[in-house]
């Protein structure tokens, strides 16, 4: 049997808006330590790599490691009858199910729904827990409205890091441009910036990603940036006290 | 100009 108890529904559900655009049908993979996903976006680009710990969760009970095939589109229809403040309990029964059970509760409502559960054949792909020679963390909001700002002048943004700090620009038909953020080390952790930088790295991704990517913000006041020269970048929200939510973007290549 | 490479020729099947 597999139950998950999570004390803040909400959580769940802006977990799912952060990955809806990226993958359709995902495994969800349950184990005695928690709740995993890993996903290739449909161009093959991406990766979506979720993370939750079984100690994060209000009730957690696994007693066999389970795969659940679900389409994200029917999972979010289903979450749809839940409210904000909601806990949402996922259960399963039967030691192949078919279905994944929700429970939603609210002080005056239970409700419960089945969504049918799906076989897919995925690949899942060994990501190695590699150092990167940068990293960035910095306020996720930021992070999202400089993607806005320069994705409207080119389709590609480039990003330099350096001992000073980081640099985002833009190269387009109509012009260029470009953003450095400073490093600052404010007594507010929401507001920090700071950049560790043994190597420094310039890479230009496909800002489409990085705006899709930045649904995610809701979960993580701060956003973590993992750059590596000519390796996938990985940008990481942590889902305090629970877990994480990794992205990976392949960089551009100059031929 | 600028090209791509999947995600999975970085990384290798589990």
């Amino acid at each position: 049997m597999f139950e998950a108890k999570f004390e803040d529904g909400g959580l769940f559900k802006k977990i799912v808006e952060a990955i809806k655009e990226l993958v359709k049908n995902v495994n969800l993979e349950a184990n005695g330590t928690g709740i995993s996903l890993q996903a290739m976006d449909t161009s093959h680009v991406a990766l979506v790599a979720l993370q939750l710990n079984e100690k994060g969760f209000k009730k957690y009970r696994c007693e066999k490691s389970l795969t659940m095939g679900l389409s994200i589109e029917n999972l979010q229809k289903i979450l749809k009858c839940s409210g904000n403040d909601d806990q949402i309990t996922l259960r399963t029964q039967d030691e192949e199910p078919t279905t994944l059970s929700f429970t939603f509760e609210s002080k005056n409502r239970i409700s419960e729904f089945q969504l049918n559960l799906m076989s897919l054949d995925q690949e899942q792909l060994g990501v190695p827990d590699t150092e990167y020679s940068s990293v960035v963390r910095m306020p996720s909001n930021e992070f999202t409205k400089i993607c806005r700002e320069l994705g409207n002048i080119n389709e590609a943004i480039g990003i330099e890091t350096s001992k000073e700090g980081i640099k985002f620009y833009v190269k387009g038909d109509i012009g260029e441009g470009q953003v450095s953020v400073k490093i600052n080390d404010t007594e507010k952790p929401e507001e920090r910036v700071e950049c560790e930088v043994d190597e420094p790295v310039n890479l230009s991704f496909a800002v489409r990603y990085f705006n899709l990517f930045n649904k995610a913000s809701a979960l993580s006041s701060q956003v973590i940036l993992s750059m590596s020269q000519d390796q996938p970048l990985v940008i990481e929200y942590i889902i305090e006290e629970m877990g994480s939510l990794k992205l990976y973007l392949a960089p551009k290549i100059n031929d | 100009g600028p090209n791509q490479r999947t995600i999975n020729s970085y990384f290798s099947p589990k």
